[in-house]
């Protein structure tokens, strides 16, 4: 465990409480996207089965559960307790352009062709492209909340220390998750149009707009 | 080549 990986993941727990509590605090999620918080709560599940199966530590068990847990309530959030706030008229992205694909690529490259692997496979890839329902309202709307550009820019930082956690475990470790890395530099690609943004606007005061 | 013994991060 390295600098990089305990700080990445810090940071995306630190964006999900930053989500739930500008619902919680505004009693409102309008301007995110439910979809794509759907598509993660699909990652988380589909990755952390080997919760059932599969011991590898203490800190990645509690923060699984973490993860899952503050999925789902985002979720529940969304689409119960504050579904009247929900903006659904703009979260239109079509899921099915993202669900098939996903699909037919984690069954084609695979590391094993097991049940289990494969809705890993799934997870990895699917999580690459969760965000794209969001980044889309973005786009759709022309505008985002502050706390909203928070929160994405700690969930593209997590994806950022990511890949600064690979480099970093390929020279000390001979580690090399192929499927994992090529998902992680397309998934942090889709936040360098963003990270423009939130430096030119966001942190200097600016609401992030588009033209 | 498959990571051993799982997959550890998150």
């Amino acid at each position: 465990m390295n600098v990089f990986r305990i700080l990445g993941d810090v940071s995306h727990l630190l964006a999900m409480i930053i989500l739930l509590l500008k619902i919680w605090r505004s009693k409102s999620c309008a301007g995110i996207s439910g979809k794509s918080q759907i598509l993660f709560a699909l990652v988380f599940t589909t990755r952390y089965l080997d919760l059932l199966t599969n011991f590898i530590s203490i800190y990645n068990t509690v923060m699984k559960i973490i993860f899952l847990a503050c999925s789902y309530t985002t979720v529940y959030m969304i689409y119960g307790k504050y579904r009247n706030t929900f903006d659904s008229e703009n979260d239109s992205f079509r899921l099915e352009f993202l669900l098939v694909p996903v699909t037919g690529l984690s069954f084609l490259e695979n590391y094993n062709f097991t049940p289990l692997e494969i809705l890993w496979t799934f997870s990895i890839y699917l999580e690459s492209v969760a965000i794209l329902p969001q980044l889309f309202m973005i786009s759709k709307t022309g505008e985002a909340e502050t706390i909203t550009t928070h929160y994405l820019f700690f969930l593209g930082l997590y994806r950022t220390l990511y890949l600064a956690n690979w480099i970093w475990r390929y020279h000390t470790e001979s580690f090399y998750d192929q499927i994992a890395v090529v998902s992680g530099v397309v998934q942090t690609i889709f936040y360098c149009d963003f990270f423009y943004l939130y430096v030119t606007k966001v942190l200097k005061g600016k609401k992030l707009s588009l033209p | 080549q498959e990571p051993k013994e799982g997959h550890d991060e998150l």
